[in-house]
């Protein structure tokens, strides 16, 4: 049911 | 040096309780203001975001920031060797290969004192903005717990609907089917009991059951759960401590 994003899609690394 | 001290030993073992079980290897950062820690889980799906302020504590030194890299795994071990009414002391020096955890029972003159050694841990640090949320729900954590307890039961996926004045939490799976309904509702007699709700735009979200249930073991730390959504950006849940808080930002699943 629907793919699983992750963190880094959305946040840069620093 | 590092000397920071709990009233009571219960706290910070609430605190790493709520968070042992999806991340293991912790950076701890000591400043004169407080303790930090950030930490992602190994599927890089939810991630950890702890601060506890000067305030938390009953007497707080730091003179130089430092970083204890720490195995909760390990730290917890340690913790359970306390009494939750024990005063627990935090010291560690300047470069410290080891973190020193005193618990202290002033009542009967029990003092215990554990060492643990430290890790280098290299972690890299997201980088959080103020994001924007479409929809602010404060609740009682045990309601959330339960909710997401109940409906996991039935589906990995849980989806939460917000509209103006309904929260829908939806569980579709192979036995069959579930939902909970929740309303805004004022308590006067019991604030904490009270459902908010703040929306500027409806959301329909779904997230990994699972990471919810890591989620919702921080209830022990605060009545209330604060939860943030937003339709473009990781939803974030956060319990607050007297002074910081515990905050988890899950990744969500979409639709392709």
């Amino acid at each position: 049911k629907g793919r699983q994003t992750t963190l880094n899609e959305f946040f840069p690394r620093e | 040096m590092l000397e920071a001290k709990f009233a009571e030993a219960s706290l910070f073992k609430r605190i790493i309780d709520g968070f042992k079980d999806c991340v293991s290897l912790v950076n701890f950062q000591c400043k004169e203001d407080g303790i930090i820690a950030q930490a992602v889980d190994d599927s890089r799906v939810l991630l950890v975001s702890l601060e506890i302020g000067v305030e938390a504590f009953q007497e707080y030194r730091c003179d130089h920031p430092v970083t204890l890299g720490m195995d909760l795994g390990s730290l917890s071990k340690i913790l359970r060797c306390g009494n939750n009414s024990d005063t627990l002391t935090l010291i560690a020096d300047d470069k410290p290969d080891s973190i020193l955890l005193l618990f202290e029972d002033t009542q009967r003159e029990r003092i215990a004192e554990y060492s643990l050694k430290l890790m280098d841990i290299d972690a890299d640090f997201l980088k959080i903005e103020d994001l924007q949320y479409d929809t602010t729900l404060m609740m009682p954590s045990t309601e959330f717990s339960k909710v997401v307890k109940d409906l996991s039961q039935l589906t990995d996926s849980i989806n939460i609907m917000v509209t103006k004045e309904t929260i829908k939490f939806v569980a579709e799976g192979e036995i069959g089917t579930g939902s909970v309904i929740l309303k805004p509702v004022m308590d006067m007699e019991k604030p904490a009991e009270s459902i908010k709700l703040e929306m500027d735009q409806p959301v329909d979200l779904t997230f990994g059951a699972k990471y919810l249930l890591d989620i919702v073991k921080g209830s022990a730390l605060s009545d209330r759960i604060g939860i943030r959504l937003s339709s473009e950006a990781p939803a974030l849940f956060q319990f607050d401590l007297s002074s910081g808080f515990l905050q988890f930002f899950l990744a969500p699943k979409f639709n392709d």
